[in-house]
């Protein structure tokens, strides 16, 4: 061995760059192979009939940007930039802190309720703050649908089959931002009046719609009840509400808002299913996105009654225009509180939709709602193992009801800019 | 924060004709609360 080892020429060659740096790809690209594959087996197998472990993280494709972000603890990171902006500014800070603010994201300090900035403790009772009287008069024309927040409108349109267009070329479905139609007996039972333009005008001053009573109210907008039909809820003359009565699984509680699980679900029905049968009407759409500078409390856009609050405690991912445009079905993805009921026209649905930095949003009328926070999470993570466990789909939200909240109409009645609740940081 | 709003509102007998909704604004269009977003 020694002689040959000592006798055989040794020739050194170039391994060519190119070939190692092949090689070395290829070993890579397997690996990341393997693993994914390992990993979607492994989620799979959490899922397949088996009691779930957690609740699969929402994982979007989309470019790097997005794939970073999903692996990131949004919630963890929203509920601690909440936390850090909760911390008492020194008060001769505050003055100069909330005028940099201001100055950096476009806050009309003219405009704010409180003269004095240092009366706000911290970022986040200046970010919550209210606005002078008066600074935002509310469109006159009775028929208009004013715009709820401050911000700018991203998108806005008609719906077209169960699609809402995010961006060109983009959507998202009406089932996957509200959840399944499940409708309340007094969308199902449309009066004539409501699909019929001539309906009386109601007594105004001065453009302003003058609401006397709730039963008023309930006329004004083309809702028109008797009151026996009323506190009885629909008549039962006909099938389909007694059908529907009896799939109605939402006990109203002696409180304005009863917690129901989602599970419980009624009747499901495409939200077409709501308009009129003689198609003259339709479902519109529009996104009002409100930016770090913005007054961040939402009022009523019109005069309508809320009648269900569905809770989705989803992922909290950023909502700028830019994600908007390159992570398909955000809004379906993020927390968000879907609130439904009816206007004069129909079916009315608010959703106010989260993101990392504002992940709280307070409804003023339902003290019960909690957003963003860890209780929401296991609640929801316990409802789908349950749900799961009995071999049911998990319709990924928690919906509490407002009927108890006025008999008479059989849901939480709002005027057009009423405050109606806000996001909140953190 | 965003808000998406999902409604039902009467559509113009033919496309043109009164009586339908209709937008105000225009997409990317800064608003102010209270503004009208369209007309009935």
């Amino acid at each position: 061995l020694r002689s040959a080892l000592k006798d055989t020429k040794v020739r050194w060659y170039p391994i060519p760059v190119g070939l190692g740096i092949g090689f070395l790809g290829l070993v890579q690209f397997y690996k990341t192979q393997a693993r994914e594959k390992e990993r979607l087996e492994r989620e799979s197998s959490e899922f397949d009939g088996a009691r779930p472990k957690k609740r699969a993280r929402i994982r979007p494709d989309g470019p790097w940007q997005v794939r970073v972000m999903s692996t990131l603890p949004l919630k963890a990171m929203s509920r601690l930039w909440g936390k850090f902006n909760e911390l008492t500014i020194p008060y001769y800070l505050r003055i100069p802190g909330f005028k940099l603010y201001s100055f950096v994201f476009g806050v009309n300090l003219d405009e704010v309720s409180e003269p004095d900035l240092r009366v706000y403790p911290n970022l986040s009772a200046f970010f919550y703050r209210t606005l002078k009287p008066g600074v935002r008069p509310l469109d006159a024309n009775p028929n208009a649908l004013l715009s709820p927040a401050d911000g700018r409108v991203l998108q806005y349109g008609k719906i077209e089959g169960n699609d809402i267009e995010q961006v060109k070329g983009m959507t998202y479905t009406i089932d996957a931002l509200l959840g399944k139609n499940t409708p309340t007996p007094s969308l199902s039972e449309k009066t004539p009046e409501a699909t019929d333009e001539s309906v009386k005008s109601p007594p105004t001053r001065g453009g302003e719609e003058l609401v006397t009573s709730e039963e008023e109210f309930a006329r004004v907008n083309g809702i028109s009840y008797t009151l026996p039909n009323l506190l009885s809820g629909p008549d039962k003359s006909h099938d389909d509400t007694k059908k529907l009565d009896d799939q109605a699984a939402v006990p109203s509680s002696p409180g304005a808002v009863s917690e129901v699980r989602a599970d419980l679900a009624l009747g499901e029905k495409p939200w077409y299913d709501l308009l009129s049968p003689d198609n003259r009407t339709a479902l519109y759409y529009a996104v009002v996105y409100l930016a770090p500078g913005d007054y961040h409390r939402f009022h009523s856009p019109a005069n309508w009654v809320v009648e269900r609050r569905r809770h989705f405690a989803g992922e909290l991912y950023s909502v700028s225009p830019y994600l908007q445009r390159t992570l398909p079905g955000l809004f379906t993805l993020n927390e968000r509180v879907v609130l439904l009921g009816r206007w004069r026209w129909g079916f009315f649905g608010f959703v106010p939709v989260g993101a990392t930095n504002v992940g709280s949003i307070a409804v003023n009328f339902d003290k019960e709602l909690r957003t963003n926070s860890l209780l929401t999470d296991t609640a929801a993570d316990r409802a789908a193992e349950e749900a799961a466990a009995r071999g049911e789909p998990y319709a990924g939200f928690a919906e509490a009801t407002y009927g108890a909240a006025s008999a008479v109409l059989g849901g939480h009645a709002l005027r057009r800019g009423d405050e109606m609740g806000g996001f909140k940081l953190g | 924060s965003t808000i998406v709003l999902v409604f039902e509102a009467p559509v113009a007998e033919n496309p043109g004709a009164k009586g339908g909704f209709s937008w105000a604004v225009e997409k990317g269009q800064k608003v102010k609360m209270g503004q009208a977003l369209g007309y009935v």
